[in-house]
């Protein structure tokens, strides 16, 4: 099935 | 010192309830701009911003920024012996370990003070960049949760894909598949029911449905949900509170590889 990707793929820590 | 007098208390009540499965701890970031938060679920799928304008207290006092660490249970716990039309303060003084909410009745007859230990969190921010969606549905809260809800007993992933017919929620298990269709429908004589969509582009994406149903909690602070989706990017599910700001979540997708 798809993969569940994390949030911090998409948003970087500042 | 800190100091946020909420007269319709019962909105930090279902802020709590909103955002308390989804997140044990967290910081509560005080500013000019308003009492906020923003962190991510332990498994860092999911991310909860929240937002109470200055603006949308009665009274709102916060000489500095302070950033304070929250066990979001205990915070329940505590909210939950305000009476749903208390007034809630919120007080605090500076280098306290300690942060104070204060219940008081509409007739002020019953005043009760709950004092909570603050514990030390650490939490990075993240940065939400701005994005133009490809699609953005705006439906009725209640209609969203239904539809998590029923999905969620059948499958564990919705696909949502936006296209001119409208909004549709898929998912499959083990009994069988389900397809939920929403077309744009526009009641002008009750807003509140209405859903809309804009659409730049046509789009598909897939997510958990324990997340989705998670989100549904807020249903209680808005008729409205708005829903924003760009292909392999978050999705942004906004619950708008009404004069004080918002709750946002983020939910990354599942991508097949």
């Amino acid at each position: 099935g798809p993969k569940q990707y994390t949030i911090t793929r998409f948003f970087s820590k500042l | 010192m800190l100091e946020l007098r909420l007269v319709q208390g019962s909105i930090l009540k279902k802020v709590l309830e909103a955002i308390k499965d989804l997140v044990n701890d967290a910081n509560f970031d005080c500013s000019a701009t308003g009492f906020s938060l923003q962190a991510m679920d332990s498994s860092h799928v999911a991310l909860v911003a929240l937002l109470l304008r200055s603006e949308g207290f009665e009274h709102y006092r916060c000489d500095r920024n302070l950033s304070m660490g929250m066990s979001l249970t205990n915070m329940a716990k505590m909210l939950k012996c305000a009476g749903n039309d208390d007034i809630v303060t919120i007080k605090a003084d500076d280098g306290s370990d300690t942060i104070t909410f204060m219940f008081e009745s509409p007739t002020q007859d019953k005043i009760a003070d709950f004092e909570m230990k603050l514990m030390d969190i650490d939490s990075e921010h993240l940065g939400i960049p701005e994005a133009e969606y490809e699609a953005i549905v705006r439906m009725p809260s209640s209609e969203f949760a239904r539809i998590c809800k029923d999905l969620g007993t059948i499958g564990d992933t919705v696909v949502i894909s936006v296209t001119k017919e409208g909004v549709k929620f898929s998912t499959r298990g083990d009994i069988g598949t389900a397809n939920i269709v929403c077309r744009q429908n526009t009641s002008i004589d009750k807003p509140e029911e209405a859903t809309i969509i804009e659409m730049q582009e046509p789009v598909t994406l897939t997510f958990a449905l324990r997340y989705m149903n998670s989100f549904a909690k807020a249903t209680p602070l808005a008729t409205q949900v708005t829903i924003s989706l760009s292909s392999e990017l978050p999705v942004v599910v906004e619950y708008k509170i009404a004069e004080m700001g918002y709750v946002r979540y983020y939910l990354a997708p599942k991508i097949e590889e």
